[in-house]
């Protein structure tokens, strides 16, 4: 088969991996599960005109119009998360109870101008 | 902890962070609701504020380890075969928590296989202590029920009677007797299986304030 287009980062807003890793921050010892997780970012341009994939409010479009006449009076509107997912956590807590936490919010599903 | 930690510690709803002593095994009951948790969880599916498991709101289980000790039995021998103070610190509650459940689990060291006969059945009672740890004079037991102890796990619902004492910060002080039932018990052995007793243990299924403002918005 052809070989496929090298995978250029697009640059356009939309969600990039990022793996949060406890122990790497150093919580290994008192988080029991899970070990770390994806939670993702939101990164790239929103640029005029805005495609309609991009999930942009309205007032992102006027922006990015506004932002293509005046650059640098008006910046770009920014790439944020519109759509999120919660995890839950298992850990130890000060008093060596086992604790189960349901935590809202915690990983980047979607982003959006 | 660095700042940033501190901000991100806060933002778990933790002043700082944990340095278990003598962490114990992780109860079951918890692992179940995680792994659960984990294979239904889908993409931008905002999990409920709920506890499916026991079929009420909630955002925090616990499991709190009990650290009371066992009483002198006082009463003529014979018919009492178990006194023990239950002792909770849950000083981990956080103030704007709600207690939704609080579940007293008994632990034997085994299943018992043994036909339930007459003599097997064991009464139990169970009294709010007061801090020297003993019932408190004239208080109705907060349970009261006989039992045949055949599984290792005896779960004990407490919703109704902590509602109100549980406030966060405070501590938990629980008076456990364990009686035999019926005629006495056989002669050979009155207590019956409650020789098997292990250990016990709280859990406690709180809102947190943040799922109670999101419940609010909603």
């Amino acid at each position: 088969s052809p070989p496929s287009p090298p995978l250029t980062p697009s640059p356009l807003c939309k969600p990039r991996r990022l793996y949060i890793s406890f122990s790497d921050v150093g919580w290994e010892n008192w988080i029991i599960a899970p070990q770390g997780y994806l939670a993702n970012y939101c990164g790239g341009d929103c640029p005029f005109p805005l495609a309609a994939e991009l999930n942009s409010t309205n007032h992102a479009v006027l922006q990015t119009m506004v932002h293509s006449l005046d650059p640098q009076g008006t910046p770009q509107p920014c790439c944020v998360p519109v759509r999120l997912s919660p995890i839950s956590i298992l850990y130890y807590d000060n008093s060596d109870n086992v604790v189960l936490r349901h935590y809202e919010d915690m990983v980047v599903d979607e982003c959006g101008c | 902890p660095g700042p940033q930690e501190r901000i991100l510690l806060r933002s778990l709803g933790l002043s700082a962070k944990p340095s278990p002593s003598s962490p114990g095994p992780v109860p079951p009951v918890l692992w179940r609701i995680f792994h659960k948790r984990r294979t239904l969880a889908r993409p931008g599916e905002p999990q409920s504020c709920r506890v499916e498991e026991f079929h009420v709101p909630g955002d925090i289980v616990r499991v709190f380890a009990d650290r009371g000790r066992f009483l002198p039995e006082g009463q003529p021998p014979g018919r009492l075969c178990l006194r023990k103070l239950l002792f909770f610190n849950l000083s981990a509650l956080e103030e704007g928590e709600r207690l939704t459940m609080a579940q007293l689990e008994l632990r034997f060291h085994h299943n018992s296989y043994q036909p339930a006969s007459p003599g097997q059945v064991l009464e139990l009672r169970l009294y709010r202590a007061s801090p020297g740890g003993l019932p408190r004079p004239g208080r109705s037991p907060l349970v009261e029920r006989s039992f045949v102890q055949l599984r290792k796990s005896l779960p004990l619902d407490l919703s109704a009677a902590l509602k109100d004492g549980a406030a966060p910060g405070s501590n938990l002080a629980l008076v456990l007797e364990i009686s035999a039932g019926g005629d006495g018990g056989t002669p050979r052995s009155p207590c019956g299986s409650s020789d098997a007793f292990a250990a016990t243990s709280l859990l406690l299924v709180t809102l947190g304030p943040r799922c109670r403002a999101a419940r609010g918005r909603r």
